[in-house]
């Protein structure tokens, strides 16, 4: 554990309590993307398969039993508690474009032809990719409540700190871990838009706005 | 190989 991936999983935490926070404090789940809820369950579950027969650490366990359980609650808050407040109907993103894709690449690049390292592997290609819907949304409505955009900024900070950690953990324990690192850069890579527009304007007081 | 690809990481 090094202060990158530690802070960096504190922020992925803080996104997550921010998201459920907006959806609490609005009663609304407008602007969110259900579709990459969705996503995000099968990252948490295909990946953390590893709970029912390896133990890393206390903190290890405790994020994922976490991340699952949160997951899933944020899916009971869009489709039962606030559905009405849900509107598939702009959420449209092909998600069989991204799910086929990660399959066939986690078949082809994995570590070792077992059911759980094909799945971790297809949930470290899903997870990259897995904002795209929110991200497609924010694009289709041309702008975003402030708090959404504080929960997508908590997620990127997050992606973002895991490349200084892999770089320390290159240096001081000669560990690489080649899918996640090419996963993981193509994943920070699709939050630079965000990133600039929430810089310039967001943090700026101003509105999230998309020029039109 | 499992100490280098234990997957320790979230």
């Amino acid at each position: 554990m090094n202060i990158f991936r530690f802070f960096g999983d504190i922020s992925h935490l803080a996104s997550i309590f921010i998201l459920i926070h907006k959806i609490h404090t609005s009663r609304s789940c407008r602007g969110i993307s259900f579709k990459t809820q969705v996503l995000y369950v099968a990252v948490f579950v295909t990946r953390y398969l590893d709970l029912l027969y390896s133990w890393v650490s206390l903190y290890n366990f405790v994020m994922k039993v976490f991340f699952i359980a949160s997951s899933c609650y944020i899916l009971y808050l869009m489709k039962v508690r606030f559905r009405p407040t849900n509107d598939p109907s702009i959420d449209t993103f092909r998600v069989e474009y991204l799910v086929g894709p990660c399959a066939v690449l986690a078949l082809i690049f994995n570590y070792g032809y077992a059911v759980t390292e094909v799945l971790w592997s297809f949930s470290i290609f899903l997870e990259s990719v897995a904002i795209l819907p929110q991200l497609f949304m924010l694009q289709r409505t041309g702008e975003a409540e402030t708090i959404t955009t504080h929960y997508l900024a908590a997620l990127g900070a997050y992606r973002t700190l895991y490349i200084p950690n892999w770089i320390y953990r290159y240096f001081s324990e000669g560990y690489v871990d080649p899918i996640a690192v090419t996963a993981g850069l193509v994943q920070t890579g699709l939050y630079l838009d965000f990133f600039y527009v929430y810089f310039t304007k967001v943090l700026q007081g101003q509105k999230f706005e998309l020029p039109a | 190989h499992e100490e280098v690809h234990g997957h320790d990481e979230l």
